[in-house]
């Protein structure tokens, strides 16, 4: 499945 | 956002201006690797290539332009403007050794096989091992200027800061990014022989040049 990786950290 | 979180980019930010100071006051980069400073440059350019198309908040957005602009400023000053005191000689590590696994390991293993995923990851295992040419420079040329040992130990805080984070958002959000966390412990790690003399040379005898025993 695609999660939508949201990367939230720099 | 999290106090370790933002102590940790904080202890970044200041670690990135103590070396543009650095540089620019002392009008010198001797001891500084240049190396380490390209990985840096890829590393922040992989990682926030989602500057423009995911939002998160103006923190975020701003701090990655800073991130990106000090990267880029310092491979300037080393590479064009004080080029004439970039020092070849010491500044030899291989950095195919770490570019090549690095690439391998991003496709291997990831949360996401999609392009954007891949690059996020590959910045992730690149990050961890940046510091790798510096050390290898300050271990060969036996001793660091101490601003720039300063300037490691801004650097190795702010993932040491990051772990506390993820330890914290573990058990406050139940969030948890285990490639981050693996070579966030690794990055840390490798900073270790550098954190105990940087702590202890008050009570060595030449406290002022730390030299790191080759």
């Amino acid at each position: 499945c695609h999660r939508l990786t949201q990367h939230d950290e720099l | 956002m999290n106090v370790f979180r933002l102590a940790g980019d904080i202890s970044h930010l200041l670690a990135i201006i103590i070396l543009l100071l650095k540089i620019w006051t002392s009008r010198s980069c001797a001891g500084i690797s240049g190396k380490s400073q390209v990985m840096f440059a890829i590393t922040y350019t992989a990682r926030y290539l989602d500057l423009f198309t995911n939002f998160i908040s103006l923190y975020n957005s701003t701090m990655k332009i800073i991130f990106l602009g000090a990267a880029y400023a310092t491979l300037y000053l080393i590479y064009v403007r004080f080029k004439a005191t970039y020092d070849h000689n010491h500044d030899t590590f291989r950095v195919e050794f770490l570019l090549i696994p690095t690439v391998i390991l991003s496709v291997l293993i990831n949360h996401d096989f999609s392009p954007l995923e891949i690059l996020w990851t590959f910045s992730i295992y690149l990050e961890s091992v940046a510091i790798l040419p510096q050390l290898f420079m300050v271990s060969k040329t036996g001793e660091a200027e101490s601003i720039t040992s300063h300037y490691l130990f801004a650097l190795g805080s702010y993932r040491a800061l990051y772990i506390i984070n993820w330890v914290y958002r573990y058990y406050a959000e139940g969030f948890y990014d285990l490639i981050a966390i693996v070579a966030g412990v690794v990055q840390t790690v490798l900073y270790c022989d550098f954190f105990y003399l940087y702590i202890t040379k008050g009570s060595r005898a030449n406290a002022t040049e730390m030299s790191i025993e080759a």
